[in-house]
């Protein structure tokens, strides 16, 4: 119980965002009860969940300095077993104030570590902004699982590789019991060739690592986050939102089995 | 002469890079001189231009780091007119190295004024990464003004304010003459609302700064740095290699007038 996964990708604009928020949607909606920690100095994922900017003065910026406790920054988001921690620009802050300490990779560990103790999740999503920095090794110190997702794009297949060293590099020195959980192909538009190109290149060589599921791209999933709500909420029936509740459904099916 | 710009935008994916080759070739394809620095650790301006990784010994980190005099990192590109320095995912280290240091936001700006001498480019492009760190401080620093790609969607809008309060930081502590050049309306696909949308708030609260020419979705563009060179090059005739062609004119005539 209470896994903890981070979405990451240092190439920016892949879908992280998206597929935190919806996916996590996707998992509630079955009754599964979710954390979302939106770790991105953006703010995308909690402006995707309606948070105004001027809502958010208990943040993960406060969980990841220490300043405020863990389970005093958590709060119910619109969507029923869907909880939030907001992220604000204040974590622009930590990547300076983190650096010369010791333990800097471990803050958000520590954090989340003290909310085992109350087995309220049964998963715990982290969103990572489009970067190697502090944040993003909190969030894969923190982790269980990395969730990957690759916008169907030639850079973004480029920027693989680095990814997975980083990784290998956080298993060797911050933690040994991080595991890739799977590659989500995002933004795949079934007109191109090069959609087609990337996942096939991408299946080649992850083989199994790669999701079924593959996310195509729709217009709708990137008009929801003006409406503050998931693509699910805000059109069902679209392409996007029934992808992504089907990667919802593949991901219990790859935990059960694991 | 040899005016220099910083191509910055911390949401990611917004068309930071492919705005940088393209618009670097099209201002070469008129004969003026440039020179394009990648200072993203991903390294995608220089495989877009075609530079493998195992040929990129000396690049941007060892330009930042001080360990190259930065004539000695200029190489020629395939394009006339168009020099690099290459990037690799050293930059990754500059962060962490430069962080104590007090001159950490000048390295790059000192290397660039040491080539003002030699007055050899008349336009100088530099690809910053997804983020607001040392990297993006340091080409801003070194900038006279700042060119933002704006993807038309809503994330990307709503990361503007922070992009510029954090220009406004720059000018006040590092580098009091930057400006801003404008800002480049990128990705719009003028089959949804949503671009639409974007582009007409852009021009409402940003008025003239908005460039006219405003960049399309066109597949073609991504699929030029799969094999190594610009959109100009790969299909001169498609709709990005025009738009990409026009705003290179409309970049030389607000030059001249300004
Ligand atoms: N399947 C999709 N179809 C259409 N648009 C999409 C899809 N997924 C994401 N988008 C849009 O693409 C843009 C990039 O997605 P998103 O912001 O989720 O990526 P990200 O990896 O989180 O970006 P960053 O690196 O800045 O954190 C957003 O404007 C989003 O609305
Ligand atoms: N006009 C366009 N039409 C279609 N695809 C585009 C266009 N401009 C850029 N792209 C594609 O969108 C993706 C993102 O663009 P790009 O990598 O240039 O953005 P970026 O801002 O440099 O990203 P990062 O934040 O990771 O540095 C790339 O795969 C690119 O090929
Ligand atoms: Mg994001
Ligand atoms: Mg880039």
């Amino acid at each position: 119980k209470q896994k903890v996964f981070a979405v990451a990708n240092q190439k920016g604009g892949v879908g992280k965002t998206t597929t935190a928020i919806n996916l996590a949607t996707g998992l509630a909606a079955v009754g599964l009860k979710i954390l979302l920690i939106d770790l991105d100095p953006q703010g995308n994922a909690s402006t995707g969940l309606g948070i105004e900017k001027s809502d958010r003065s208990i943040n993960s910026y406060s969980v990841i300095s220490g300043e405020t406790n863990i389970s005093d920054a958590i709060r119910k988001s619109k969507i029923p077993n869907l909880d939030i921690i907001v992220a604000t620009v204040d974590l622009l802050g930590a990547e300076i104030e983190l650096i010369d300490q010791d333990q800097r990779g471990y803050k958000l560990d520590k954090q989340i570590k003290s909310l085992k103790k109350q087995l309220k999740y049964d998963f715990i999503l982290i969103d990572c902004p489009p970067a190697l920095g502090i944040l993003t090794l909190n969030a894969l110190t923190a982790a269980d699982s990395v969730l990957v997702p690759l916008q169907c794009e030639f850079f973004a297949l480029e920027g693989l590789s680095q990814l997975m060293k980083t990784v290998e590099m956080v298993k060797l020195s911050f933690n040994p019991s991080l595991k890739l959980e799977g590659i989500i192909l995002t933004m795949f538009d079934k007109r191109n060739n090069l959609s087609e190109q990337v996942a096939d290149d991408a299946r080649k060589n992850l083989g199994a690592t790669v999701f079924d599921t593959v996310i195509p791209r729709n217009v709708r999933v990137s008009e929801a986050p003006s409406h503050g709500i998931p693509a699910l909420l805000y059109d069902h029936k679209c392409s996007g939102s029934v992808a992504y509740m089907n990667l919802a459904k593949e991901f219990i099916e790859r935990e059960s089995v694991a």
